[in-house]
């Protein structure tokens, strides 16, 4: 899978 | 959501009440670090900022503004109302040593070179080291009453769900955040020494005590 941001993270 | 994640963030909820619960009823900050607590403070606000243009869930803006909160007001007891208990000649950690690499990272490592995405990596790495002014004072202390080590155990025990979190997400959503994984990897094993001895000494009944 690409990278991506997890900013639905904490 | 799943449930790593879930007892994860329950999990640094938890090392939070339990320090602001040790501070209360000890009425004392002793043994812990103010730097460590203003690195927290410093990584929450460059990473929650976001609550103002961006919305996940109910759960992640409560969440997000706990943390800005409680971390705001652990400063506050440890510089105002507890203050003598506060004893910065052992909290002697150079802080730059941490933020200056990570500014640098963060401009290197980022999703996108914009002030917001510079900011929310820089918190994912400052996170990852924050705890380090803590370690180095229970190093030079070499002990720590009970309850501190609960909160650092909470904390560590969060950041390490966070992986099996990534790994299940990486089979059933297909994500991978580089970025994340990668300081949350380095985080978690900043606290393995600490585990060592929280697991074989504190749980079995003993005073956490560091061998000299």
């Amino acid at each position: 899978p690409p990278p991506s941001s997890s900013h639905d993270e904490l | 959501m799943n449930l790593f994640r879930l007892l994860g963030d329950l999990s640094h909820l938890a090392s939070i009440l339990v320090l602001l619960h040790k501070i209360q009823t000890s009425r004392s900050c002793r043994g812990i670090s103010f730097k460590t607590q203003a690195l927290y403070v410093a990584v929450f606000v460059a990473r929650y900022l976001d609550l103002f243009w961006r919305y996940i869930s109910l759960y992640n803006s409560a969440m997000k503004v706990f943390f800005i909160g409680s971390s705001c007001y652990i400063l506050y007891l440890m510089k105002y109302r507890y203050r003598p208990t506060n004893d910065p000649s052992i909290d002697t950690f150079r802080i730059e040593y941490l933020l200056v690499p990570c500014a640098i990272l963060s401009l290197i490592f980022n999703y996108n070179f914009m002030p917001t995405e510079i900011l929310w990596s820089f918190s994912i790495f400052l996170e990852s080291v924050a705890i380090l002014p803590q370690l180095f004072m229970l190093q030079r202390t070499g002990e720590a009453e009970a309850i501190t080590t609960h909160y650092l155990a909470a904390l560590g025990i969060y950041r390490a769900l966070y992986i099996p979190n990534w790994i299940y997400r990486y089979f059933t959503e297909g994500v991978i955040d580089p970025i994340a994984v990668t300081a949350g990897i380095v985080q978690t094993g900043l606290y393995l020494d600490f585990f060592y001895v929280y697991f074989t000494k504190v749980l079995q009944g003993q005073k956490f005590e560091l061998p000299a």
